[in-house]
């Protein structure tokens, strides 16, 4: 029921004017709203979802946060790395095959590293576009419809490089 | 003097110094494509003596069929290498950097683009595109995917059900894109497919050639339904996916799976933990 609000929206959003682009501009900011509140339903219903997954034995379910739009610069679910907290990180595949991809996600410094659901630490490298851009990338192998976690948490210099990493993580494809 | 090289396992990319792509190799197959890339941009129509026809919305109607070099200016180039990916970004200004990403084992090069908020200050606007020109021999034909799954074979000024008049050939040969577009060189059986992360028009106006409208901004309702410019102010961010192939099946089916990663990406979730990062796994 929480995600009635995005299949209303995404039905809305089958007028013919939404598909070709031909409509006004208010009504462009109305489908643009309307989607907004489906897609903030249904990231609460995912935050439930994962959350109770997560949760062990009586503990409280942890919270989740979002950042759809990953392909900008900045994402404030990273931001406690810069006060030196970890930033657990959980990947949903929607495909129905095992996906072997990099991810790529903002984040506020340039000293990481990433471990992986084993606990080993796995090879990472940062892009930075501009003096406060930094962009982390890692591979991440996910199995079909399902999830893996990753832990990114602030790197001392004394820490493993993970750059000089054998390449073992990458070095298999998923066929 | 150099050249620019990204290479690793099975694509080599190649630059000339102000990062202008000129070639892909597949080291699998050890063919390689010559192919160059430009941003352009057709002016939109405003009306004519002989139609009050401009272009907007519905109507891409650009002012004959030049297409003009969209940055005039030298860009900036920044090449990184990394474990991961090795980059190579171009900067013109604010409103038009491209990088390029090649990651490693990866079959194909990424292109991630940022266009706009394009300048009106002619007062005519700009309909963007990307044109890649390659030395492919593609005998006037092209492929899209239609609806995001059958790709339907396209021939400059042809349509196969009808006597087609051409009245304007840009966009008169302008068709959709979902995800897959590519152009095949049958005698070579070598194949340059481009996977895109939004709907966009394409066309191959000359051999060899394949271009994708990128961003468009006209100042005039086009007078069909409208009832107002399509004064687009935004700036977008776009990925897409360059991968040169050898024509076969097994080709044809490893590019399927990568369109739908593309529209289906990997979602990340963030929470925080005061525990280690092998305790909390």
């Amino acid at each position: 029921q929480d995600i009635m609000v995005m299949r209303q929206a995404m039905g809305v959003l089958q007028h013919h004017d939404a598909v070709s682009g031909t409509e006004q501009q208010h009504v462009a900011d109305d489908y643009a709203e309307r989607l907004s509140i489906g897609n903030t339903a249904t990231l609460q219903t995912m935050n439930q979802l994962v959350g109770q997954l997560l949760q062990k034995g009586k503990t409280a379910a942890p919270e989740f946060t979002f950042c759809p739009l990953l392909n900008e610069s900045i994402c404030p679910s990273t931001n406690p790395l810069s006060s030196g907290s970890s930033v657990p990180v959980v990947i949903y595949n929607s495909l129905s095959w095992t996906r072997y991809e990099q991810v790529k996600i903002p984040i506020p410094l340039v000293n990481v590293q990433v471990t992986n659901s084993s606990g080993q630490v796995i090879p990472s490298q940062i892009l930075s576009y501009s003096s406060n851009t930094s962009i982390l990338v890692f591979y991440v192998m996910v199995p079909p419809l399902g999830y893996s976690s990753f832990v990114i948490a602030p790197a001392s210099n004394d820490d493993e490089d993970a750059t000089k990493l054998e390449n073992k993580y990458y070095s298999k494809p998923v066929k | 003097q150099d050249l620019i090289v990204l290479e690793n396992s099975k694509v080599i990319a190649l630059f000339d110094q102000l990062g202008n792509i000129m070639s892909i190799t597949n080291k699998t197959s050890g063919q390689y494509i010559n192919v160059t890339q430009e941003y352009l941009y057709y002016l939109p129509s405003f009306g004519t003596d002989e139609t009050t026809q401009c272009s907007g919305a519905y109507i891409f109607l650009p002012i004959g069929t030049t297409a003009y070099q969209y940055n005039n200016n030298t860009p900036g180039i920044t090449v990184s290498q990394g474990p991961i990916v090795q980059t190579l970004t171009r900067y013109w200004s604010d409103t038009m950097i491209q990088t390029y990403l090649l990651y490693v084992d990866s079959d194909h090069l990424e292109t991630e683009e940022v266009v706009g908020p394009i300048d009106i200050s002619d007062g005519i606007g700009k309909e963007v595109i990307s044109r890649f020109t390659t030395s492919l021999q593609t005998d006037q034909t092209w492929y899209s995917d239609s609806n995001g799954m059958e790709m339907q074979k396209r021939v400059i000024n042809y349509r196969p059900s009808w006597n087609l008049t051409v009245v304007q050939p840009v966009s008169g040969n302008y068709v959709p894109v979902n995800n897959i577009a590519f152009i095949q060189d049958v005698n070579q059986q070598v194949q340059f497919t481009v996977l895109t992360d939004r709907s966009r028009g394409c066309a191959s106006l000359d051999n060899g050639e394949i271009e994708f409208m990128l961003h468009r901004r006209t100042l005039y309702d086009d007078q069909r339904g409208v009832g107002e410019p399509m004064n687009e102010s935004t700036q977008i961010i776009t990925t897409t996916k360059l991968i040169f192939h050898d024509i076969s099946t097994r080709a044809q089916s490893h590019y399927r799976p990568q369109a739908q990663s593309i529209s289906n990406p990997l979602y990340p979730m963030f929470t925080t933990t005061s525990m280690s990062s092998t305790l909390w796994p």
